[in-house]
């Protein structure tokens, strides 16, 4: 594992770990898209379905069940806590699941390296994650006021993202045979979307304004 | 190959 690799899951799990402490510490998630946690859950069932047939770590191991099990916290308590669940942004958040799931179905069914379920499934995690913010991403545009916590989340997902692209071009460069053409053209996909944001997150951090993104 | 490779990243 080289240090981009490292690097970038340490952001993702930090960006999941904002996200929880922020919930649990305002009991709000407001401004949090429950959709994009929902396909984040999705795409984590569909992608860590080997951990039963495969091992390939201890740290890919717990990584994957960290993963699992605080997505599922999220949406336990954006769903269920009797406090949390009042602060959901449901008219906001509207965002369609079909939008994002099928066209990744779809795509995985045609674009795959193998024609089994355990293989289509694997793609399409891959597809469905490099989408999965949008959602989210919607809902921040109409949050007048972008809680603090909530713009770094999205920053350290988009991080992680970058990370990845470093790590694979490390990877490329140093390992024979390296190459992953899925999964690099969906996560090349994956950090563009997250350009705009960027922009305007940088941009209210250097003059020190409140992060809104313009409609 | 290409999938067993991708594999093992999270």
């Amino acid at each position: 594992m080289n240090i981009f690799r490292l690097a970038g899951d340490m952001t993702h799990l930090l960006s999941i770990l904002v996200l929880l402490l922020k919930i649990n510490a305002t009991r709000s998630c407001r401004g949090v898209s429950l959709k994009t946690q929902e396909l984040y859950a999705l795409v984590f069932v569909c992608r860590y379905l080997d951990l039963f047939t495969n091992f390939i770590s201890m740290y890919n191991t717990i990584m994957k069940i960290i993963f699992l099990a605080s997505t599922f916290t999220i949406i336990y308590w954006m769903r269920f806590h009797k406090v949390i669940r009042v602060t959901y942004d449901r008219e906001q958040d509207t965002f369609r699941y079909q939008f994002l799931v099928l066209p990744c179905l779809v795509l995985a069914l045609l674009l795959n390296s193998e024609f089994t379920v355990m293989e289509v499934l694997w793609t399409f995690s891959i597809y469905l994650e490099a989408v999965a913010i949008l959602p989210q991403l919607v809902l921040l545009q109409r949050t007048n006021n972008i809680d603090n916590l909530t713009g770094n989340y999205v920053f350290l997902l988009g991080s992680y993202r970058a990370l990845y692209i470093l790590n694979w071009i490390y990877r490329f460069l140093t390992e024979p045979n390296y190459r992953q053409y899925l999964v690099w053209i969906s996560g090349i996909v994956q950090t563009i979307i997250y350009i705009d944001f960027f922009y305007y997150y940088i941009k209210s951090w250097k003059n020190n304004e409140k992060l809104s993104l313009p409609a | 190959v290409q999938a067993l490779i991708a594999k093992d990243e999270l």
